[in-house]
């Protein structure tokens, strides 16, 4: 932890280490110690240039009724737990949520997501195993009129995987049969112990749908997500819901604030 | 890959016809952002790199540097994925193989896959669920093993693992494998750990399987330290090893926790599972 004083090289070699460590990309690490140093090396200045390069604080766009979110990403990353802990989040708010299970593929999906809500006032569309997901999503549209809040729950995927992106293109379209709105938010779900592996996710999931947002899970482990500043600077995502546990309530907004103290020790 | 990596650097050395101490320092200078940037964990890549700089020795050309550079790299990074080889039994009755690991890494999906690999190879297989706290994680696994073929019982009690009765199980059970899919823990909830060391010492398993997620970031050192320390970890199974091109953490675990990679998980299917070679079927991950 550095105290005081400006940086000496082996601070600075220190610093280096630590956003490394952090999961920030090798040419963001350098480009932020270039930047600390040149603007004259100090424990304030560290994390004021980390809050000046950390993505902003971008609202869901959750204010039109009925909000649409889908969230998305690569297997086992938290998808189906933050929908549970979303529906918690809006439900406790007195809005009528649906909740759409439309993993339609991994073995107990249904059954893992109809048990996370099944305590909550919130209304529940599945789908058999095997079943076509745009057809979950339909109904659940379709059947709920009166809504004010749509979740969709994804299968995950490996993100290089073209068949992927061809659902995540059908159920977009589905949803735009409803509204042009529709979905205001198509949030990717990074793993933070993934590290960088998740800027990659990144890069692949945009080709194939319009990211509005980032969600970063398993924030409690020890890994500090530095990879978010890199996907912010080159695709402008911002990060919108950090998840820290696997009660319903281990959800918040991101505040740079914390990131950034966590990061800077 | 990092292989694939390692040869792009070296193939600047190609032209050269002898290999100096200064020639070497470069290389190793370079190799080191290789291997951050291949998602390595930094104190791994720092241990790795003291050890090249000891093994590492100016040639005068009877071997050609990039060959001995490769030789020399390659020997290092293969000798510490280790590699298949296989599972301990039980001499004196029912084998029981541990799957621990985080949360999503693909434990219950893993379960399912060894245990298809081993019945192929003539084992009589018994899924057995020890997670309590995943919302329909022991149906995930009863699915699993239904499509698979596989026995599976059940022995979660009112939110615990039920240690006896996974004794008396093994006990009277005729079965060769029982294959225990655990809770997924982070190296940093402390009580859950405390609760894999128990396990462990009660049941005195054959092995201890580390699950990994090949696509884990710098965390993976301190992952793979933690489950060193609480469990004897006797393997790693690289799962989603389909997802990454760069491979860093499957060095990272075996790096710390000192045992092999026996296995790598290479998709959602039962069927995309193999045992671990660093040379060939390691080219997923070594590219
Ligand atoms: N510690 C911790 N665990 C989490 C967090 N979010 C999810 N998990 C756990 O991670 C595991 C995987 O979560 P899921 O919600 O099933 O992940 P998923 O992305 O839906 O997985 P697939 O649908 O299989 O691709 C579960 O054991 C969750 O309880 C988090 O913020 N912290
Ligand atoms: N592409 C790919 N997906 C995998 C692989 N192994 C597991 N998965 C997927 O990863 C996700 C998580 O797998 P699980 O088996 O539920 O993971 P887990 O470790 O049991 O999760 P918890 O019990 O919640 O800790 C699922 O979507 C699996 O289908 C693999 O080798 N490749
Ligand atoms: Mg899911
Ligand atoms: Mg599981």
């Amino acid at each position: 932890k550095v105290t005081g004083k400006a940086l000496t090289p082996e601070q600075e070699e220190e610093l280096l280490s630590r956003l490394i460590s952090a999961d920030f990309s090798l040419s963001k690490a350098r480009m932020l110690v270039e930047k600390i140093r040149n603007e004259g090396n100090s424990p304030d200045v560290v994390r004021k240039t980390l809050l000046e390069e950390a993505p902003p604080v971008e609202p869901l766009r959750d204010d039109s009724k009925p909000f649409v979110a889908f969230l998305v990403g690569v297997n086992g990353v938290g998808k189906t737990t933050t929908i549970a802990k979303m529906a918690h989040l809006y439900s406790s708010r007195g809005l009528r949520v649906v909740v759409v299970g439309a993993d339609t593929f991994r073995a107990a999906a249904q059954d893992q997501l109809s048990l996370l809500v099944e305590e909550l006032p919130v209304v529940y569309v599945g789908g058999e195993r095997g079943s076509d997901s745009g057809a979950v999503l339909f109904r659940a549209l379709e059947e709920n009129k009166d809504a004010d809040v749509f979740l969709v729950d994804t299968a995950g995927r490996i993100h290089t995987s073209k068949a992927l992106m061809d659902e995540l293109g059908k159920l977009i379209r589905v949803s735009k049969k409803f509204s042009a709105e529709y979905p205001q938010e198509v949030l990717l779900v990074l793993d933070s112990t993934q590290g960088l592996q998740g800027y990659r996710q990144a890069l692949s999931f945009v080709k194939g749908a319009p990211i509005t947002g980032l969600v970063l899970t398993k924030t409690d482990s020890t890994a500090k997500g530095g990879m978010i500043f890199s996907i912010w600077d080159e695709l402008r995502i911002p990060l919108k819901l950090v998840c820290f546990g696997q009660k319903l309530t281990d959800i918040d907004y991101y505040s740079p604030e914390k990131v950034v103290d966590s990061i800077a020790g | 890959g990092i292989a694939r990596r390692v040869q792009g650097l070296v193939s600047s050395f190609r032209s050269k016809g002898v290999l100096t101490q200064e020639d070497i320092n470069k290389f190793l200078s370079d190799l080191r952002w290789l291997l951050i940037e291949a998602d390595v964990s930094l104190i791994v890549v720092n241990d790795l790199l003291e050890r090249l700089r000891e093994k590492l020795k100016p040639q005068t050309g009877v071997v050609s540097p990039a060959d001995y550079l490769l030789k020399v790299v390659f020997g290092e990074i293969a000798q510490i994925l280790g590699s298949y080889r296989p599972l301990a039994t039980n001499a004196r009755g029912l084998s029981i193989y541990m799957l621990v690991g985080l949360q999503g890494s693909g434990k219950t999906t893993t379960a399912a896959k060894l245990g298809f690999f081993l019945k192929r190879k003539g084992k009589s297989v018994v899924l057995g669920a020890a997670d309590p706290y995943r919302p329909a994680g022991a149906e995930q696994l009863k699915v699993l093993a239904a499509e698979s073929g596989l026995y599976f019982e059940s022995f979660v009690d009112q939110g615990s693992v039920n240690v006896n009765r996974i004794k008396e199980f093994a006990k009277k059970s005729l079965h060769d494998v029982l294959l225990l899919d655990t809770a997924g823990r982070l190296h940093v909830e402390a009580d859950m750990l405390k609760e894999l060391t128990q396990l462990s010492q009660l049941l005195s398993p054959q092995e201890v399987l580390l699950v990994v997620d090949a696509m884990l970031g710098q965390e993976a050192a301190d992952i793979a330290r933690a489950f060193k320390d609480t469990a004897p970890v006797t393997g790693i199974i690289l799962s989603k090893a389909d997802g990454d091109e760069r491979g860093g953490a499957a060095l990272s675990v075996a790096y710390v926790s000192g045992v092999p990679v026996l296995f790598m998980g290479t998709g959602e299917h039962v069927s995309d599972f193999e045992p671990f070679v660093p040379d060939e079927t390691a080219a997923m991950i070594l590219g």
